[in-house]
């Protein structure tokens, strides 16, 4: 199983 | 206030009919350099960026920056109203609550005046990182968008594999299996068909095929898509706006998607 990751937890808000 | 004129009216309809069903709501930011946009879907899985600079428009003029917030299928339905060959100004006062949209003809002999409605909207923006990915590819973004058409019928989950002789998509679901790999191809007859790999290290990610499909719906924008991937980093899906192949247009629009991870 796979699982898909936020993209917001790859990238710093500004 | 902010003003600008588009000679093809079709490329921002291109652009906004290729986002509207990825993000209903988003701020475009207009300043200086041009006009942009960053929004996530809605479940926040998948980031489109787009970027027009100054250059693409016949005219740009924006005093103070502004924030326009559209409803995005709202704004493709009045865009489809322009004709093929109409050029698009865009206007907007400071503060103001509609967008006005204006189309004219070649020959100036029809316009149509059009407002779409603002709104506030609340949207977090990130910093995406300037980087250098281990892999490009480029590729037909007919060609993307056929396979990732094709691997759908198999499943939802794609694997985007890429090693120096070629890049492989495969699929497997409850139905079977199955995989298409296209070679690199420096020497075709078709420039726009050529498959070109440039990499570090071969990298294989696993990617949902709803947001690639999503993303391909902006293959009428440019014959060519440009694929970037790097171990454990979101893959980017971009496509050159208002320029031609390869070459740098004057703006692009990119997408974002994490790879899956074993949970």
């Amino acid at each position: 199983q796979q699982q898909q990751p936020k993209i917001s937890s790859f990238f710093n808000k500004k | 206030m902010f003003e600008a004129t588009l000679q093809k009216a079709s490329t921002l309809k291109k652009v906004i009919e290729a986002i509207k069903d990825l993000v209903t709501d988003g701020n475009i930011e207009v300043s200086e350099t041009g006009m942009n946009l960053q929004a996530m879907d809605s479940s926040h899985v998948s980031l489109v960026s787009l970027v027009l600079h100054t250059d693409m428009f016949e005219h740009f003029r924006c005093d103070r920056n502004v924030t326009l917030g559209i409803n995005l299928p709202n704004f493709a339905k009045i865009l489809k109203c322009s004709g093929n060959d109409d050029s698009v100004t865009l206007k907007a006062q400071d503060d103001g609550e509609n967008l006005a949209i204006v189309f004219e003809s070649e020959g100036q002999e029809r316009v149509s005046e059009f407002e779409l409605k603002l709104m506030d909207i609340d949207a977090e923006s990130l910093g995406i990182p300037d980087q250098d990915y281990n892999t490009n590819v480029k590729m037909s973004s007919a060609e993307f968008q056929r396979i990732v058409r094709d691997m759908t019928v198999l499943g939802d989950t794609c694997s985007i594999g890429c090693t120096k002789e070629g890049v492989k998509f495969s699929v497997s679901g409850d139905l079977g299996q199955g995989n298409i790999t296209l070679r690199q191809t420096n020497s075709v007859d078709k420039e726009e068909e050529a498959v070109t790999i440039e990499m570090d290290e071969p990298v294989e990610l696993n990617f949902a095929l709803r947001y690639l499909g999503f993303f391909t719906k902006a293959s009428p924008l440019c014959p060519r898509v440009t694929i970037s991937m790097s171990p454990d980093v979101p893959i980017v899906v971009a496509y050159n706006v208002g320029g031609e192949k390869d070459t740098e247009g004057a703006g692009s629009l990119s997408f974002y998607l994490a790879p899956k991870i074993d949970e």
